[in-house]
């Protein structure tokens, strides 16, 4: 554990639960894509089969059910409990195009063949692509609620910071696994055109709107 | 060879 893990993991979480409080607080899902939700909740379900199957620390297990958790409220308030402002027609990617292609690169670009690795591989392959949807549906609709990009923003910087960690694990622990770097380093660039926005019109105090 | 040793993050 270090720095940039911890409070990449912190960041994560924020973004997750400022995402919960916003769709709890206003009643309305609107501007969030579900698909990008659903995918998340795969992501975690995939990746953290292991709850089951190793313990390795307090920290470690709360942060995933809590994930996990977080993951399925989110799309039960968007597909079920405010149904109703659930903006599906702009929510139009087809996840298929993601799915399909990752779960065939996890089959044959893994670490090892087995059952568990190829749903954890699965897992960090569909994290670096999830976000995807989300984004479409900001470039099909102009815009986007400032909450929602506070909560894009944390989960941008969670990657970032993951990337930091990695640097470090690397030069103290020898330790690097090239999977989730590509994968993590891949994520971090599909944010870098929305931190150029965040940074020059959220963080002066406009709207996220973008140019016909 | 590499060993697989499982994942520590999240």
């Amino acid at each position: 554990m270090n720095i940039f893990r911890l409070t990449g993991d912190l960041s994560h979480l924020a973004a997750i639960i400022i995402l919960l409080l916003k769709i709890w607080k206003s009643r309305s899902c609107a501007g969030i894509s579900g698909k990008s939700q659903i995918l998340f909740a795969i992501v975690f379900t995939t990746r953290y089969l292991d709850l089951l199957s190793t313990f390795i620390s307090l920290y470690n297990s709360c942060m995933k059910v809590i994930y996990i958790g977080c993951a399925y409220a989110t799309v039960y308030m968007i597909y079920m409990k405010f149904r109703a402002t659930y903006d599906g027609n702009h929510d139009s990617f087809r996840v298929e195009f993601l799915v399909v292609p990752v779960g065939g690169l996890a089959v044959l670009i893994n670490h090892d063949f087995s059952f568990m690795e190829i749903l954890w591989t699965f897992s960090i392959y569909l994290e670096s692509v999830a976000i995807l949807p989300q984004l479409f549906m900001i470039s099909k609709t102009g815009e986007a609620e400032t909450i929602t990009t506070h909560y894009l923003f944390c989960l941008g910087l969670y990657r970032a910071l993951y990337i930091f960690n990695w640097v470090w694990r690397f030069y103290f622990e020898g330790f690097f696994d090239l999977i989730a770097i590509v994968a993590g380093v891949v994520q971090t660039i599909l944010y870098c055109d929305f931190f150029y926005l965040y940074v020059t019109k959220v963080l002066k105090g406009k709207k996220l709107s973008l140019p016909a | 060879a590499m060993s697989f040793e499982g994942h520590d993050e999240l």
